[in-house]
């Protein structure tokens, strides 16, 4: 049907713009997060590894997770984006210059405390908010 | 070890991030990095840190970094690993308290910062001019980060049990900020905290010093220490040591010290780098 024809002129404009977009994004991202949606990726700091264990008493040492992947629609199920996001997603893809890509940004901080010495042996507990990211999503 | 191993194919996860060991240069910009999300100028370098035999066994830290390392465990909510075998009887309930009572717990839930300090006073002139037991105690709160206030703070001091003439006494111990010292009149002193303990006590006493920790944070010009006293009930002045009160040159984990809690006024935003 008309519309139907309509529609696929518009899903072959789309699916043009959605390549445009495709290629742009693809070097938007590097190659390895094509494949990878918005997720939380592990990385651990050790006090220990960095030479530090003879001012800082503890932890031992922090997760330094970080997020990476990409904010592609449709979204998967287990995949935590808002409906910005996914409206977002829709509008960029129609303007890619315009309009913004999703990001891929933490969702959930938590704090951790770090006791150590200081240069004059004094000794210092401080706790940093929002140090380690638990969780990621599409903003 | 020093190979270069993609992770995606060790793990499947496409992160593509590669391990290898650093070089020396890339350890030197991570140590820097991580300073600086610390909020640290530089890599302390403290005399009295933490010594290879400490590192592994948290239970023969000093009496500062183990009170600390007890805060530590109320405020991460775990235990880190430390054999509380290791700790006095008034330790372990000094960490029972700070989780017990709300009032407690909150307070040092509150605290962006908990710090305690040395003191200063390398010997201990037992006797002052006017020959009257005490001792003195200084230390140094001119390195607080700008912009924390202090919220509480606290001069500790051990006591043990003694026995002989003074069994059945109690004692009163009362510490003075130092507010003038003249070299031809005598000292002038403000009374901060007395408690009243009875000779056969034993374990960690604690006085409230937080107004003269503000002070000396907002002017260092005026921190000349804290002066520490102790009369029988008939008023007479006795030696501190004989009344049990453990100064720095006793047992490294009943040494006194001050631990004082700091809230941040603002929000330390870091350079981006």
């Amino acid at each position: 049907s008309a519309t139907s024809k309509r529609k696929n002129q518009n899903r072959s404009r789309y699916t043009q713009s959605q390549d445009v977009s495709r290629v742009s994004s693809v070097t938007d991202y590097n190659s390895s997060d094509l494949k990878t949606a918005c997720r939380k990726h592990e990385l651990y700091v050790s006090f220990q590894d960095l030479g530090w264990q003879d001012w800082i008493i503890a932890p031992k040492g922090y997760a330094a997770n970080y997020c990476g992947g990409e904010c592609s629609f449709p979204l998967n199920a287990h995949m935590n984006a808002t409906n910005h996001a996914i409206v977002q997603t829709l509008v960029h893809l129609m303007n890619p210059e315009y309009v913004p890509k999703p990001c891929c940004a933490p969702t959930k901080l938590n704090a951790i405390s770090v006791l150590f010495f200081d240069d004059n042996s004094n000794v210092i507990l401080k706790k940093y908010r929002n140090m380690v990211v638990r969780a990621c999503g599409c903003h | 070890q020093g190979s270069l191993v993609n992770s995606s194919r060790r793990s499947g996860m496409d992160s593509g991030f590669l391990y290898r060991r650093l070089k020396s240069h890339e350890k030197r910009e991570m140590q820097k990095e991580i300073l600086s999300i610390l909020g640290l100028p530089h890599r302390p370098r403290p005399v009295h840190g933490l010594s290879p035999a400490q590192q592994h066994q948290p239970g023969k830290l000093n009496s500062a970094p183990l009170f600390m390392l007890d805060l530590y465990n109320a405020m991460s909510g775990q235990e880190q690993g430390v054999d509380t075998k290791g700790w006095s009887q008034s330790h372990q309930l000094k960490v029972k308290s700070l989780l017990s009572s709300p009032q407690d717990s909150a307070f040092l839930n509150d605290a962006d910062m908990v710090m305690s300090f040395v003191n200063l006073v390398e010997y201990d002139k037992e006797l002052s001019p006017r020959l009257r037991h005490h001792k003195e105690f200084k230390f140094n709160l001119s390195q607080i980060p700008e912009g924390e206030a202090v919220t509480a703070a606290e001069f500790r001091i051990y006591k043990d049990c003694v026995m002989g003439s003074f069994e059945n006494q109690t004692f009163l111990i009362s510490i003075y900020q130092v507010l003038a010292e003249h070299r031809t009149r005598d000292t002038e002193f403000f009374l901060l905290d007395t408690q009243t303990v009875w000779a056969t006590d034993e374990g960690w006493l604690e006085f409230d010093i937080t107004a003269t920790s503000n002070l000396w944070v907002m002017n260092p010009q005026h921190n000349l220490g804290l002066h520490l006293s102790v009369e029988t009930k008939h008023g007479q002045n006795i030696n501190t040591r004989a009344a049990g009160l453990v100064g720095r040159d006793g047992p490294y984990d009943k040494q006194p010290f001050m631990v004082a809690f700091f809230k941040a006024s603002e929000v330390h935003l870091r350079t981006t780098r």
